[in-house]
């Protein structure tokens, strides 16, 4: 679970072994070795940005490996944000529910 | 505003976690989850409502690229009410001009939608004693969340960026000596402040095996990434003289 316990980071090997748990726990599987390095590499980075974003929260959230430890952050944000919700939001003080995007 | 709210614990009111999958269709899965909650706390009736329904029927284009919660409001006007999840079941995918509303059973439909003002505080009052609501949020801490209370560091979570779309269901406060389960004290953990943290709970469409059983908790009172910019709920009774009284359980 959280990546609180480990000092000061995982070591390679150990780094291998977090992500094959990783890989097993929510059933991925890369295509061929370099996507596999390439994804093992976010991989570290992701549980790097945890600890640090752990370092830094000043209320009692715990950061680590979640579903989307293989992604990177631009990876997330377009799988998962809704970038029309993203700060472009039209003005809502015109005819709130209209269709144009990014219209100022 | 009593100290503390919990629509999960109200039976019937909080359908399960969805999961958007491949599709950016947070804003229907809000959506969705606010017109049930509100449905099950006025009407007394628990429902789940197709969120197909809303991609397939969007004003806007293709649902899974985005969206707005009024836009899904102003679809389940246009279309008189929704479908059941049961009928017209999600697909992950949105199907313009597929929009097949005609052809199945209203189970819930809306009077209205609304924007709460800018404030914590009126939220939380109108989240307890109306039910939950719709909050824009930006999402940047969420990818390497699991658990606890997220309280950004000033400078971080940028709140003028929203990129994400959440139900709130409820707000609580911490003990004042609850801590990170895995805190090991090493050289290079900040000691924690040990006063309680207010925190807002939010319902997230990204499965139940992220975060809290599919939920999150983010910090209450200081407009923690974004989330007092775009606060919305549907109104699903009609405007009554005499209130109808609820209240969240604590």
């Amino acid at each position: 679970q959280g990546i609180r316990g480990q000092d000061p980071g995982p070591q390679p090997l150990e780094l291998k072994e977090a992500f094959t748990l990783y890989q097993i726990q929510y059933n991925r599987s890369y295509s061929n070795p370099a996507e596999y390095a390439r994804r093992l590499n976010i991989f570290a980075r992701n549980l790097a940005q945890a600890q640090q974003l752990q370092e830094e929260d000043l209320g009692t959230a715990e950061f680590g490996v979640t579903p989307f430890s293989d992604l990177t952050a631009e990876e997330f944000g377009q799988l998962y944000g809704s970038q029309r919700a993203a700060g472009r939001a039209p003005n809502v003080d015109r005819k709130v529910g209209s269709c144009e995007r990014g219209e100022s | 505003v009593p100290p503390t709210c919990d629509w999960r614990k109200a039976p019937s009111v909080i359908s399960s976690v969805r999961d958007q999958k491949s599709c950016n269709c947070c804003w229907a899965m809000a959506a969705a989850g606010n017109i049930e909650a509100q449905w099950a706390i006025k009407k007394r009736e628990f429902v789940e409502v197709s969120v197909q329904e809303l991609l397939d029927c969007d004003r806007c284009g293709n649902g899974c690229s985005g969206g707005y919660v009024w836009d899904a409001f102003i679809t389940v006007m246009n279309n008189s009410g929704l479908a059941s999840e049961k009928d017209y079941p999600f697909q992950g995918e949105a199907r313009a001009h597929k929009c097949q509303a005609k052809k199945y059973r209203k189970v819930a439909w809306i009077q209205d939608y609304i924007m709460l003002w800018e404030n914590e505080q009126g939220i939380a009052q109108y989240l307890a004693t109306e039910g939950p609501v719709t909050v824009n949020i930006n999402m940047q801490l969420l990818q390497n969340y699991q658990k606890g209370v997220i309280k950004p560091a000033p400078g971080t979570c940028d709140p003028q960026h929203l990129d994400h779309i959440v139900l709130i269901v409820g707000f609580g406060k911490t003990k004042s000596v609850e801590r990170r389960q895995t805190e090991a004290v090493s050289s290079r953990s900040k000691p924690r402040p040990r006063h309680s943290t207010p925190y807002w709970i939010l319902k997230n469409s990204w499965g139940a095996h992220w975060g809290e059983e599919g939920y999150f908790r983010l910090h209450r009172g200081s407009n923690a990434c974004g989330i007092t910019k775009y606060p919305l709920t549907a109104r699903v009774d009609k405007p009554v003289k005499k209130r109808q009284v609820v209240s969240c359980p604590p």
